[in-house]
Order: C-alpha cells, then structure tokens, then sequence
C-alpha cells in the first residue's frame, strides 16, 4: 500500500 | 502599467498548453526579474514554477510589481488564436481588472487583441529551498514523454531508480510489469539526443503516472528534460523555454506504508 504525500510536506510557505 | 512583448509568441502558447490541465487559477507575477508563476495542483501533490526572464522578452516594461490572477484554461484559449509565428503581447494597467494579448502577424499586416477578465486567487507562494540532489538525470523529453505514456498503460505508478547501471523506470499493474532501462549515452550527433546521468548516491522513488504525463505536455517546449531525485524531496522535472527560463514541475513522492 502507497501513501501519496502533499507538496506541503516539504515546502513551507513564504 | 505592464507591457511585455514576446517575438516568439509560441512559446506562451506551448507554455500554456502544459499547465492548463494541472491548474485551474493561477496568478502571474511580473516583477523586474521577469514574468513568473507558481501554483499547485487542486490536490496539492504537484506545483508548478515557470520562470520568463525579462531579458527574453522584446520589450519589457513593468512599472510596479504586479500579480495577475488568471483562469489557465481562459489564458490558453485566448492564446490559442495566436499564430504561431506571431509576436505576443501582454498589456495590464495597474489595478485593472483586465489584461489584454495582442497578436501581430510577423508580416504586421494582422494585429488582434483579446482582452481577458483577471479574478482575485488567493495563493500562498512556498519557499523552494535549493537542494543537493543525490540524481540528476538529463534525457531527451521526447523519450521522456514516451516511457510515460507507455508505463501508464500498464500500471498507475512509476518507480525511478537510478544506479550506476542507469536509470530505470518501473511499473506494475494487474496485467504484469514493465521495466525501461535507460543508460549514459553521450556519443550522439546532436546534444539534444544524449542522456546523461549524473549519480551523487543511488535513489529510488516512487511517483503517481497521471502526473507524469501531465508534466510531458511541455515536451513541445525543449527537446531535452531534467529530472533531479532525492530521496524525502519531490521529483523536479524541469523543461528549459528557449534561452529566457524554465517551466519545473515539482512531484511528490508516493510512500510505502
């Protein structure tokens, strides 16, 4: 089983 | 006031054409450095940056720092009656709520503007910290855009790992597996047809294919594509536009659990 992850999980807002 | 004049016209079009199915709004941002953007997919796995540098355009005037909030499926329409070979123009007043695209003819003997309603997007910009990556794979995009179509037929999922073999993209789905082996190849006629592996560490990830095709739409824009892998970062594939800046699609990795 894949988990798929956010792009928020590695990138902070500004 | 913004006026940006781009002589070659098509590669608005063909950026378009490459974002508009993974995002829906948009906003540019126009800055002294140049014409820019970023913004996620609506399930937040991908983000896209494209960057034009002023130096690109033809004439590049931008007053004041300005944000232009667009629908990319109305921007691409619009660009989409443009000739291919005709120089392109973006107009905006400061605090209008309007932008206009002015076609010319290379011939100037047709000159057509269109004028879109701009719309107010809240987005909030991510800091892209620069990374070390442990691959950096540079192929032509064709080929590129080949292995994933082709992989997508047979399972939802690629994996890309890269070994000093090579790199090797992977997939299964419930009527068997398939594995592509790309090596080093940099004895080749023209540049654009090498591939070219460099390895700090080997890595392997695992990405969703829809969005790998996704990305290949901007395959028009550069015959070669980078991809840059880390593990516990997203999958950069990154499309060069001619000499003025890059379109890079940012990927989140899938997880095992």
């Amino acid at each position: 089983k894949q988990k798929q992850q956010v792009i928020s999980r590695f990138f902070a807002p500004k | 006031m913004l006026e940006l004049r781009l002589v070659q016209g098509s590669l608005l079009k063909k950026v378009l054409e490459s974002v508009k199915d993974l995002v829906n709004d948009a906003n540019f941002d126009c800055s002294a450095t140049g014409f820019s953007l970023q913004a996620m997919d609506s399930s937040h796995v991908a983000l896209v940056a494209l960057l034009l540098r002023s130096e690109g355009f033809e004439h590049y005037r931008c007053d004041r720092n300005l944000s232009m909030g667009m629908n990319l499926n109305n921007m691409a329409k619009m660009l989409k009656c443009a000739g291919n070979d005709d120089i392109v123009t973006i107009k905006a007043d400061d605090g209008g709520d309007t932008v206009t695209f002015m076609f010319e003819s290379p011939t100037q003997d047709k000159i057509a503007d269109f004028e879109m309603k701009l719309m107010d997007i809240d987005s909030e910009h991510l800091g892209i910290p620069e990374a070390e990556f442990q691959a950096i794979v540079r192929m032509p995009s064709a080929e590129f855009a080949r292995i994933c179509k082709d992989l997508s037929s047979i399972g939802d999922t690629v994996v890309i790992s890269v070994t000093k073999e090579g790199v090797k993209f992977s997939t299964r789905g419930d009527i068997g597996t398939a594995n592509i082996v790309c090596r080093q190849n940099t004895t080749v006629d023209k540049p654009e047809d090498a591939t070219v592996i460099e390895m700090q560490e080997p890595v392997s990830l695992t990405f969703a294919l829809r969005y790998m095709n996704s990305f290949t739409k901007a395959t028009p824009l550069s015959n070669q594509v980078t991809i840059s892998l880390s593990s516990e970062l997203p999958v950069v594939v990154e499309y060069k536009v001619a000499e003025m800046g890059y379109i890079r699609f940012y990927l989140a990795p899938k997880l095992e659990e």
